[in-house]
């Protein structure tokens, strides 16, 4: 049997706006050390993975590990309707019925909103994800994940984001790291310097860089990646010319949403 | 022109 509760539905309602723009359909996996989410897009080029320790929720039960493919545009249609103080209860039998029921309950006037959802096949996921070792990426950017979104509007607002092939080159060196775009009439850049502590920011940019690099990345996808701020004030950045891109927005202590992508590469 | 390649090239099957 699978029961979870939360007592606010704030963080799923948030998980879902990190993800259903992107993806269409994920796997959840509950385990008794909590929930591993993951999807890819249907083109295959970008996937996520978000996990939320079992202390995520304020009730949570799981004696047999449950794996179920769900559909994330009824899930995110469904979470619409619910308020953010709304306590969330998440249930499965092993009566093989191959659904999952929410349940959302309004602390003020005691309203339930029952949904059951059926199981979906997930388009190839999960994937076993390997640890890349830190010496791989040539650099690493942590910033405000609000800064990360503002850059991404801004770039997607200049270029021709209709032309699906827009992409935004990040180029990172000791002080700063630069947000590039070729638009129909010209260019943007975008210059964020790290910060220095001495200014004593609330949410600071650093810049971990082994060699100076430059990659190019659909700005299509980035402007998805970038909604993982309802999530975290952070969003780490790890760049490598040989391996996928990782945007990781660490959520309190109780867990991660990580976007993967690899670098477009010149023919 | 640059081309994307899919993540699946790095991450296997579970």
């Amino acid at each position: 049997i699978l029961e979870l509760r939360l007592v606010q539905a704030t963080l799923f309602k948030n998980v879902l706006e990190a993800i259903s723009d992107l993806f269409s359909k994920a796997n959840f996996d509950f385990s008794g050390t909590g929930l591993e989410l993951q999807a890819m897009d249907t083109s295959h080029v970008a996937l996520v993975a978000l996990l939320l320790r079992a202390e995520a929720f304020n009730h949570y039960l799981c004696d047999r590990d449950l794996s179920m493919g769900l559909n994330l545009a009824d899930m995110a249609k469904a979470f619409r309707c619910a308020n953010n103080d709304d306590i969330i209860t998440i249930k499965a039998e092993e009566d093989w019925s191959d659904t999952v029921t929410f349940t959302f309950e309004s602390p003020e006037d005691g309203e339930i909103s029952i949904f059951d959802f059926d199981f979906v096949g997930t388009n190839g996921v999960p994937l076993e994800i390997p640890e890349f070792p830190e010496s791989e990426y040539q650099a690493k950017v942590r910033m405000p994940s609000a800064k990360f979104m503002r850059i991404c509007k801004k770039l997607s607002s200049f270029g021709d984001s209709g032309d699906r092939d827009t992409v935004v080159i990040i180029s990172v060196d000791k002080e700063c790291v630069n947000f590039f775009t070729r638009g129909k009439t010209g260019t943007s850049t975008i210059v964020c310097r790290q910060t220095q502590t001495v200014d004593k920011p609330k949410e600071p940019t650093l810049i971990e860089m082994k060699e100076q690099v430059s990659l190019a990345f659909d700005l299509r996808y980035m402007n998805s990646f970038s909604k993982g701020s309802t999530l975290s004030d952070q969003v780490t950045i790890s760049l490598s010319s040989n391996l996928p891109a990782v945007f990781e927005y660490k959520i309190a202590e109780t867990g991660y949403i990580r976007y993967y992508m690899l670098p477009r590469i010149e023919e | 022109p640059c081309i994307q390649k899919k993540i699946m090239e790095y991450f296997s099957k579970d």
